[in-house]
């Protein structure tokens, strides 16, 4: 339980009570102690460049690219699927939500969805051969490496001719199941280990129920 | 020449993908 949990006070702003984070216990796979550990993270990360209990695109970048500026393709589909409301900022809440689908027990159907989303770039509701050619320019450019487009465009036919079962030139949800259960190390991001013992991880929200007590 | 690999294990390599870095110290 959480009765001397350190949230069990007046809401604030963004802040969160103890039935806040006993309901998205409930919403997830984590339990209460692990939400509150999450929220230590979450606090961490939105307070990296503006402190306002909120993550925001350059706060999401600065953690998983080491920098605030500059574009990332991939960034920006993270950001965009995290972001729920659609409001440009990522809320404690959706942080949740999304972490949920990571969790190494979460239903491997949620991680093909997850990925099938990420990767439908215009959300048109399939993966098109233009916008797998734009992710791998992309990658390429991201980590300097040098391929000539002929080599890029033999990629991407040897994928197609594997993903796109039915050959109508595209990959819909069906084609990518099937693809990503064939080649399983392609969901491998999908999952974090670390949310498993997140506990383990960020234990200092004992240190910050104890710090409250005291006062 | 080695044979092309898959345009997906390219792109899962992102770092703006691989969401295990949010938990580095």
């Amino acid at each position: 339980g959480c009765f001397e949990c350190y949230y069990n006070r007046p809401k604030k702003k963004f802040g969160y009570d103890c039935a806040d984070l006993a309901r998205l216990a409930a919403e997830s796979r984590f339990n209460v102690n692990e939400v509150e550990a999450l929220y230590e993270l979450f606090k961490k990360l939105s307070c990296s460049i503006i402190d306002d209990g909120l993550i925001h695109k350059e706060e999401l970048q600065l953690a998983l690219l080491q920098t605030p500026s500059g574009e990332n393709l991939f960034l920006d589909r993270v950001f965009d699927l995290f972001d729920e409301k659609q409001n440009g900022v990522i809320e404690f809440e959706e942080f949740i939500h999304a972490l949920n689908i990571f969790h190494p027990y979460a239903p491997i159907e949620d991680k093909i969805d997850f990925a099938f989303r990420l990767y439908d770039l215009r959300q048109t509701g399939f993966i098109e051969r233009e916008e797998v050619k734009q992710m791998v320019i992309a990658i390429l450019i991201e980590s300097e490496m040098r391929l000539s487009d002929e080599l890029v465009e033999e990629i991407i036919d040897k994928t197609f001719a594997d993903a796109d079962a039915d050959g109508d030139g595209k990959i819909d949800k069906k084609d990518w199941k099937e693809f990503v259960i064939r080649h399983p190390s392609l969901l491998k991001n999908m999952t974090l280990p670390y949310l498993k013992d997140i506990t383990t991880a960020f234990p200092s929200f004992v240190f910050n129920t104890q710090v409250e007590d005291s006062e | 020449q080695p044979t092309p690999m898959n345009a997906f294990e390219l792109i899962s390599m992102s770092k703006g993908l691989n969401l295990g870095n949010l938990f580095d110290e």
